[in-house]
């Protein structure tokens, strides 16, 4: 991920954390 | 045009660069992002800051991505595709791919299976990911409008998005968004948008100019 500016791989880190945690929320059973 | 109110400023700054060019902060920016999201009455679906790049005043002035805030969507089941149809499957499918893609890239491994990456990615989700890859040049497309005029652009209603000027805010309609906010502050513009119809609302306005003027610390 060194190609990917610092700005964009973090919101992207935070998306996709934030995604899991909600799906978990949503339908823990599934994860 | 854009290059003339930029030469202006860069007059402004070369005056006095301590009091006239607010302090960026990139650490806070999340944290603002999303006490304005998250304090907002309305129902927004992201939040994103659009970062000037002034870096060389003679060079065209260019706003990025400087972090965004995906807070999601009350109603999932607003989908442009059925979601039996050929089309709604494949479109799935190379979604689910490029984050599968994504995940390797930042975590720096291959996962297998993970299966947060196999649920649906929504038409917002989406959106709010195609964001990261644009920029916008010399006050081209809303944010970059907002910047070069220094005033708010509020758009409601999927007959203005769709009708727009802006091939972004074109775009934001295809994917289930309804109303579309760009707010210029010091360091770049603040973008907001929802799959509601927001109708514009100064304290809206005024709670940006508080949170993005780098000069206040937040506080507890």
């Amino acid at each position: 991920s060194g190609d990917l500016p610092l700005a964009r791989r973090n919101s992207l880190l935070r998306f996709l954390e934030r995604r899991k945690e909600r799906l978990t929320m949503v339908s823990p059973h599934s994860l | 045009s854009c290059a003339s109110s930029v030469t202006a400023t860069a007059a402004a700054v070369t005056v006095d660069a301590s009091k006239t060019m607010p302090f960026f902060n990139q650490e806070t920016l999340q944290q603002r992002l999303q006490t304005l999201i998250d304090g907002a009455r309305e129902t927004w679906t992201y939040a994103i800051f659009w970062q000037s790049s002034d870096l060389d005043f003679s060079s065209p002035s260019v706003l990025g991505w400087g972090d965004g805030y995906y807070k999601g969507e009350e109603d999932k089941n607003k989908r442009k595709l059925s979601v039996s149809s050929p089309a709604y499957i494949a479109e799935q499918e190379h979604r689910k791919k490029v984050l599968r893609e994504l995940n390797s890239l930042i975590s720096g491994t291959q996962t297998g299976t993970d299966d947060a990456v196999d649920e649906e990615v929504t038409d917002t989700e989406w959106f709010f990911l195609i964001s990261m890859t644009q920029s916008f040049v010399n006050g081209n497309g809303l944010p970059g409008q907002a910047m070069c005029s220094s005033s708010p652009i509020w758009v409601a209603g999927v007959e203005k998005l769709a009708a727009s000027h802006c091939e972004r805010a074109r775009q934001a309609q295809g994917f289930g968004l309804q109303t579309m906010v760009c707010i210029p502050s010091a360091n770049g513009v603040v973008e907001l948008g929802s799959t509601e119809l927001i109708i514009q609302s100064s304290d809206l306005m005024n709670k940006v100019r508080v949170l993005f003027n780098f000069n206040n610390d937040l506080g507890p």
